[in-house]
């Protein structure tokens, strides 16, 4: 990107990165123009997530119907629509869990778990918007530059989780003995288990493996 | 402890207790689960060798070795409560399935559910006392998550009084339910039910298919292994051929559709019924889903905290991995997830018990509701964690990918909730059924 942006002719597979500046992101007829979203809002986000499934549920049903209008059956008009169908229950779901999300933050009394919860729910609710940015962007439902600023927006929650990032894995609770991983040992001891486990492979119960008789040793023999 | 993470672990700003409470849904849910974990961690009988390095007949056998135990340990302890079972159980497997896992969650609960008041009379004692050992014989070779294009036939004899199960075709062998090759010697089939010359469609049946001493395959019984698979090492996935198999006609469960003696069909009040299982079921996937994802991002979180790489800043020590921003977006956001899939799976194991209530007082009105949703959910949540088991796998670099990481395990302990209990494109289409309907 960098070198792109200074001018540089970039070769192989990252050369379309020249082509980002040529392509400009076509202004929106205003009435088109999307409504405003705040995008630290989780209930109006909640809501454009809403409005997501909304259309899509809608796409799929009119795909259905111009597939009947062409006498197709029932089920064929249904299966000839099966993609938009999937989409818009795909969509239909995330809404549910962005929902149910919102709404748990009602309950949390705490308010440092509060603003932590609050951080990790908008993160999730972000983070699915630039997922599926074009679903959104199709809908109107936002605007290129407000994507952006949801991207900006979302390393700006990284960096405000990271002190708590492994409070927030320990607070899963989940004893050793049920995680069973090296690398996820809560005393984070993780190089001497390592070694430790390596060593107890079958493999390394005698120090030279029988195949060195059976076949290296006999190979050398004939070479 | 690794200074790091002890550094990590000063840096919190909240209380990581309050915050376990609110996942487990209050302290006294937290202080029994621990409680019933460390009965396990104790106790010696629950030894064992790591399975990453025993052969899959020796896997099996230790995993047998650990259900029967279970089964005595939980009288013993006197734990009934369903979540409490659950606590004890993925406590004593961690990652890995039980080989018994069917006997219990589906075998028993539909001898509860399905039979009437004479069967469960001669059939619940032998389930309970471990003589019969089930499992559930519904998909086959050729057929899975449509149920009416099954193939097995369970034709009625009114001369004798029974039913003559059959696999007419190959791909109408059974194929795939759990514990069905070496483990059990009944299985609950689901046949095409004819009587009199007419088909009223799928019904279950208790099948015997080996002798309860000798534990030898009876006649026309044809059992065994599916073989090795992605993972499920301890589970005996089998497959079941019936040749011309002859069992009375008390042995088809009775407690909604009925044969009477003479051939004649007397059908279930409704067909609402068996969705009240598939709803729990998938109920409970959502919840595995949140697990899977919250073990899979507590490992690569903590290791992203303790190991040091490359550099940001020239000259200066390699950073903690968890710095780089790249690290924070493959892992963060999955974390974030793992939070919103255990609140769905505590909104839908809520909804499941209070519909299933006005069930019981005959309100269905809200079911189609709740059946859409759960399909839709189970989809969603089962295919975003075990795409994001992988980037966590990926984040931890080679060392993620030796199994002593056990994230391999997760993996392919998890991914087939993407399959079973319906195939997850089906159960989106269903959900949007719904929608369209709407």
């Amino acid at each position: 990107y960098k070198q792109a942006k200074a001018g540089q002719q970039l070769s192989g597979i990252v050369s379309y990165l020249n082509e980002a500046d040529v392509r400009r992101v076509q202004p929106q007829p205003v009435a088109a123009r999307p409504t405003v979203v705040d995008i630290n809002d989780l209930t109006s986000l909640t809501e454009v997530y809403k409005l997501r499934a909304a259309i899509l549920v809608e796409l799929a049903a009119k795909s259905i119907q111009q597939e009947l209008q062409r006498r197709k059956s029932q089920e064929d008009a249904w299966n000839n629509s099966a993609i938009d169908l999937v989409r818009a229950s795909n969509a239909h779901c995330h809404y549910v869990v962005v929902k149910l999300f919102t709404d748990k933050l009602g309950e949390v009394a705490d308010t440092a778990v509060h603003s932590v919860l609050s951080t990790l729910a908008l993160l999730y609710t972000l983070y699915g918007i630039t997922k599926n940015s074009g679903d959104f962007l199709q809908a109107g439902l936002l605007s290129v530059p407000q994507v952006m600023q949801i991207s900006s927006r979302i390393k700006e929650l990284l960096a405000q989780l990271r002190p708590n990032a492994v409070a927030l894995a320990d607070a899963f609770d989940i004893h050793d003995k049920k995680l069973n991983s090296v690398l996820g040992r809560y005393d984070g001891n993780v190089y001497e288990h390592m070694f430790e486990w390596a060593r107890k492979s079958p493999l390394n119960a005698t120090e030279v493996h029988e195949s060195f008789h059976k076949y290296l040793k006999p190979l050398r023999s004939k070479l | 402890m690794n200074p790091d993470i002890v550094k990590e672990r000063k840096n919190a700003t909240f209380d990581v207790e309050k915050l376990t409470f609110i996942l487990d849904g209050g302290p006294e849910k937290t202080r029994r689960r621990r409680e019933i974990e460390s009965l396990v961690f104790s106790d010696p009988d629950f030894k064992e060798e790591d399975p990453n390095f025993l052969s899959r007949s020796e896997r099996y056998d230790q995993a047998v070795r650990k259900s029967a135990q279970m089964i005595l340990k939980l009288r013993e302890y006197g734990i009934a409560d369903p979540e409490e079972i659950y606590h004890y159980k993925s406590m004593v497997k961690g990652n890995i399935p039980e080989a018994m896992g069917i006997h219990f969650g589906v075998f028993l609960p539909t001898m509860h559910s399905q039979c009437d008041s004479q069967q469960k009379k001669k059939w619940l004692p032998l389930t309970e006392s471990f003589q019969v050992v089930g499992t559930y014989a519904q998909t086959e070779m050729g057929h899975g998550t449509h149920l009416r294009g099954l193939e097995t036939t369970a034709t009625y004899d009114p001369a004798t009084q029974e039913f003559v199960l059959n696999s007419p075709t190959v791909s109408s062998i059974k194929w795939w339910p759990g514990g069905l090759g070496k483990t059990s010697n009944h299985a609950i089939v689901l046949a095409q039910l004819y009587t009199l010359g007419n088909c009223h469609g799928l019904h279950a049946f208790i099948v015997p298919i080996r002798d309860m001493n000798t534990h030898l395959p009876l006649p026309g019984i044809v059992v065994g292994d599916i073989g090795p698979k992605f993972g499920f090492n301890e589970v005996d996935n089998g497959f079941l051929k019936l040749e011309n198999v002859r069992i009375p006609r008390e042995n088809m469960l009775m407690k909604y559709a009925k044969v009477e003696p003479d051939g004649t069909y007397v059908k279930p009040p409704s067909t609402k019924l068996t969705y009240g299982t598939m709803v729990f079921i998938r109920s409970m996937i959502v919840a595995e889903s949140a697990r899977a994802l919250a073990k899979s991002s507590t490992i690569a979180i903590r290791y992203s905290a303790v190991r040091h790489q490359s550099e940001i800043r020239p000259g200066e020590p390699e950073p903690q991995i968890l710095d780089y921003q790249t690290q924070q977006y493959k892992l963060f956001p999955l974390l974030a997830t793992a939070y919103a899939f255990t609140f769905v799976g505590q909104y839908m194991r809520q909804t499941y018990h209070r519909i299933t209530e006005d069930i019981n007082q005959g309100d269905f009105s809200e079911m189609p509701e709740l059946h859409a949703l759960s399909a839709g959910l189970k989809a969603f949540t089962s295919w975003e964690a075990t795409s994001a088991i992988e980037v966590c796998r990926m984040s931890c670099g080679g060392h993620g990918y030796s199994r002593s990481s056990a994230l391999p395990d997760i993996y392919v302990e998890f991914t087939p909730t993407c399959t079973y209990e319906g195939e997850n494109t089906v159960m989106m289409l269903q959900t949007a059924r719904y929608l369209v309907k709407s």
